[in-house]
């Protein structure tokens, strides 16, 4: 028996539309620990790992671990459904094959339940180890999403490079080039308007600009992005949500041949 | 040129 009782509802509508174009289908895994997600795209060039920690939830209980395979689509058609204000509860049976989604409006009004069928998924779980970055930025989300868009209007890939002057960004295509450069910026009014850059040693990697554009429809999970560069790895584009927990994209990047 | 590296490149499976 599983039933989890999130107030904040949008959290879950918004986590399901900042995942739902880049995977057709996840697991959802649910323990003690919380409800998560790990799963690659079509391509297996960027790979999404969601935590919701499940002291973040109102109610959280999972008698026994639970792996539930969703097609995100369906289940972003079923968040929709919800409000902005709505208390959402989700449900499954041990053994069962589908999953229920209940909405309850804020004055307990009205309340809705949506039953979605389950389907067996065979995904690979990947080990994520702990990492050293050779450089981490934090900057505003809406901030990184305006530069990804404009990049994405000029080139196809994205180059990112952190040095002490600051994290640049540049793009080059058949009509010209951009590049825009963020320094770091700590002295705002507001904590969620501040640039932070962490260099270890310069780091400079290239990217597809339709993941990047992809990973942030997360923007508005968050005021604020982190993106952890290292030669050596892929890069992590992290959004927080709300106190509990991540969303965090992985992409590998294009190198020189 | 340039080539697109995998995710499977970097992390094994569990």
């Amino acid at each position: 028996m599983l039933e989890l009782r999130l107030v904040q509802g949008s959290l879950l509508k918004k986590v399901l539309e900042s995942v739902k174009d880049l995977v057709n289908d996840a697991n959802f895994d649910c323990s003690a620990t919380g409800f998560s997600l790990q799963a690659m795209d079509s391509s297996h060039v960027a790979l999404v790992a969601l935590l919701l920690r499940s002291e973040g939830f109102e109610h959280y209980r999972c008698d026994r671990n639970l792996s539930m395979g969703m097609n995100l689509n369906n289940m972003a058609k079923m968040l929709k459904c919800a409000g902005n204000d709505d208390i959402v509860t989700i449900k499954a049976d041990d053994g069962g094959d589908t999953v229920t989604f209940m909405f309850e409006s804020p004055t307990q009004d009205k309340i809705a339940d949506f039953e979605m069928k389950l389907m067996d998924i065979d995904s690979e779980h990947l080990g994520i180890p702990e990492a050293e970055f050779q450089a981490i930025v934090r900057m505003p989300s809406a901030e990184f999403a305006r530069i990804c868009k404009d990049l994405s209007s000029i080139g196809d890939t994205v180059v990112i490079s952190v040095t002490k002057e600051g994290v640049k960004f540049s793009t080059r295509g058949d009509i010209g080039t951009a590049n825009i450069v963020c320094r770091q910026n700590t002295t705002v009014d507001k904590p969620e308007d501040a640039t932070v850059i962490e260099m270890q040693e310069p780091v400079s990697l290239t990217f597809a600009l339709r993941y990047m554009n992809s990973f942030t429809k997360a923007t508005p999970l968050s005021n604020q992005v982190t993106i952890s560069l290292s030669s050596e790895l892929p890069v992590v584009v992290e959004y927080k949500v709300a106190e509990m927990g991540y969303i965090r994209f992985y992409l590998a990047p294009k190198l020189e041949e | 040129p340039c080539l697109q590296k995998k995710i499977l490149g970097y992390f094994n499976e569990d």
